[in-house]
């Protein structure tokens, strides 16, 4: 697996999404 | 109170093709003669020591059997249903002395949690939830999560027990709007929880705030697929999923189980690893269990076959035993055990 595969890869996921997400 | 006691095996491990990794340790018999659903292992606390128990689920019985010795069982208690069916074991890690079952006909109508009085001599059961369920999943720290309803009615809860079992709090995660499937918790991520849907899609939701973060759509190739594991690694989410929709007539077999790899920033997905059958072996996913590292499945072909999922490749078959298709299997959560049923109540105890 890359990212030409699968994008930027973030190790911090989870908080990132948690931020993005509608709360 | 009666004890009911097993017999101890004397059969060999049977003509499995790899038989020296799957030892037949003992055998439980249930004799209350009507069809076995399901089975689990979790640790019970008896005259103040917590024993490594065997729960049995019949149609209208769920059995907890407690180990004499290595190779027999003594039935403890029994609980009875008398107008909805068991479907299946809800086993809810972290808590003692109480486990759930999920009860109704081909749907989910009711969540019953079965715990023993304070003086451990009535058995007692509480209904928990009740109406058109989809999806349940006992959660680590003592939570029960599960879905109801559909569409924009749909309803996914989150309820936490007490150490002792008792007071119970309600949480709500918000609805993907389209119906949850099942659920499974991602190892390395306590606060994430994935769900898979009808539509195809894994969601992932953030169980402290009951946020939605994210749907993502892991392909056509195989409908209804069942989310067993996940793991969350270097900002990757691996995910083994079952294929029970999946075709016999592939070239190359068809996966049982397939691990994938998704990056939850992009949604972007990729396969990692298809398990599929020895040559020669047919079936399909029908029943199957995910601990660790090794996914063990009862096919269509009334075998179970079991793959490390490290290695990439199938290490064991169990072929029917007494003419007798298995029906279900479990990983024992208490040690390396693992759970094989019959439907006519047969349960064999294998060490792995």
């Amino acid at each position: 697996c890359n990212e030409a595969d699968l994008g930027p890869i973030s190790l911090n996921w989870f908080e990132e999404l948690s931020l993005e997400a509608p709360p | 109170q009666s004890p009911e006691q097993t017999e101890a095996a004397d059969l060999p491990a049977c003509n499995s093709l790899n038989p020296g990794r799957l030892q037949l340790v003992s055998k439980l018999k249930n004799p209350s003669g009507s069809c076995s659903v399901d089975v689990s292992a979790m640790c019970w606390e008896i005259a103040g020591f917590k024993e490594p128990c065997i729960i049995t689920a019949c149609e209208y019985i769920v059995s907890l059997w407690k180990p004499l010795d290595t190779r027999q069982w003594e039935k403890l208690y029994s609980w009875h249903f008398t107008e909805v069916p068991v479907l299946q074991i809800v086993p809810v890690p972290d808590v003692c002395n109480l486990v759930c079952v999920a009860l109704g006909n081909l749907e989910i109508r009711e969540i019953r949690a079965l715990l023993c009085s304070s003086d451990g001599k009535r058995e007692k059961q509480v209904l928990l939830s009740s109406g058109n369920i989809k999806a349940v999943l006992g959660l680590t720290e003592r939570r029960l999560v599960s879905s109801s309803g559909t569409l924009c009615d749909q309803q996914v809860e989150i309820m936490t027990f007490a150490e002792d079992g008792g007071n119970k709090e309600k949480q709500f995660l918000m609805s993907p709007e389209e119906t949850v499937l099942t659920f499974a918790e991602v190892q390395g991520r306590q606060e994430a929880l994935l769900g898979t849907t009808i539509m195809n899609n894994i969601v992932i939701w953030n169980l402290k705030t009951g946020q939605l973060l994210k749907k993502m759509h892991i392909g056509d190739s195989y409908q209804a697929s069942v989310c067993h594991k996940a793991y969350s690694e270097m900002g990757l989410l691996f995910v083994v999923l079952s294929h029970p929709c999946a075709k016999e007539s592939e070239p190359l077999g068809s996966p049982v189980f397939q691990l994938i790899v998704i990056n939850p920033k992009t949604t972007l997905s990729v396969g990692v690893m298809p398990y599929c059958l020895p040559q020669g072996q047919a079936g399909r996913f029908l029943e199957g269990d995910v601990k660790d590292h090794f996914a063990a499945a009862v096919l269509t072909s009334g075998t179970i076959a079991i793959w490390d999922l490290l290695l990439g490749h199938c290490t064991a078959l169990l072929p029917p035993v007494s003419d007798q298709h298995w029906s279900f299997v479990k990983w024992s959560g208490t040690d390396s055990h693992l759970l094989a049923g019959q439907k006519d109540g047969n349960i064999f105890v294998y060490r792995y």
